[in-house]
């Protein structure tokens, strides 16, 4: 996981 | 997002429509665990911290919503609603959830994607998921008469756990750099843990019998 990082699942 | 994650998704919502159905309309929480709710709560409260700060798309904050608020109100349904709390199996209900919790956020320390506290809070999340489901199963294992909606429940949930694996294995040959150890790991544990519920589940239904797990 890269420079902005986010969870994109539930 | 690809059909594995959306079927995983809509069979994750149908497992807490079950689960609300029971308890809202037969006002019944019988073969409930209230520990695994509890549990739930704590899970999505941990992984959504980030739910005013990051948008994604308006799918995942409903979604998000959807199971904060569903997770919330069981929980408040079986501790506080008059009626539907006196169906709660107490007696039976007694794994010792509290300490799962601790364990969790170490591990969460300890093995993290980034040592930030959102980033923290999400691999806990993600480890507390993943043995969430176990006061439940005990408790299905404990109750002689396990009535469709409990079973069709937990089947849910099991299958949205399976359709999350299939939807990360199809993103990580299409996607470049989706490589996420911490869910992948967590979540074939998570999976497993379903395995025996399933193959008695697929099986009282084959032969068309009452679902009954083995002490």
């Amino acid at each position: 996981h890269w420079d902005d990082d986010y969870h994109d699942e539930l | 997002m690809n059909a594995f994650r959306l079927a995983g998704d809509m069979t994750h919502l149908l497992s807490v429509v079950v689960l609300l159905l029971k308890i809202h309309t037969i006002k019944s929480c019988a073969g409930i665990s209230l520990k695994t709710q509890e549990l739930y709560a704590l899970v999505f409260a941990a992984r959504y911290l980030d739910l005013f700060i990051h948008f994604i798309s308006l799918y995942n904050t409903v979604m998000k919503l959807v199971f904060l608020a569903s997770s919330f109100s069981i929980v408040w349904y079986m501790r506080r609603h008059k009626i539907v709390r006196r169906t709660y199996d107490k007696d039976h209900d007694t794994f010792r959830h509290h300490f799962l919790v601790l364990p969790c956020l170490a591990l969460a320390l300890l093995i993290n994607e980034r040592f930030t506290f959102r980033e923290v809070m999400w691999a806990f999340s993600i480890y507390l998921e993943a043995v969430a489901i176990l006061p439940q199963l005990v408790l299905l294992q404990r109750t002689r008469n396990i009535d469709n909606l409990t079973g069709q429940y937990v089947f849910f949930l099991g299958a949205y756990r399976v359709l999350y694996i299939l939807n990360w294995i199809y993103r990580y040959f299409t996607e470049p750099h989706f490589v996420h150890w911490i869910s992948w790991v967590a979540g074939i544990v998570q999976t497993l843990l379903y395995a025996d519920f399933f193959y008695y589940y697929i099986m009282s239904w084959k032969n068309n019998v009452k679902l009954e797990l083995p002490a």
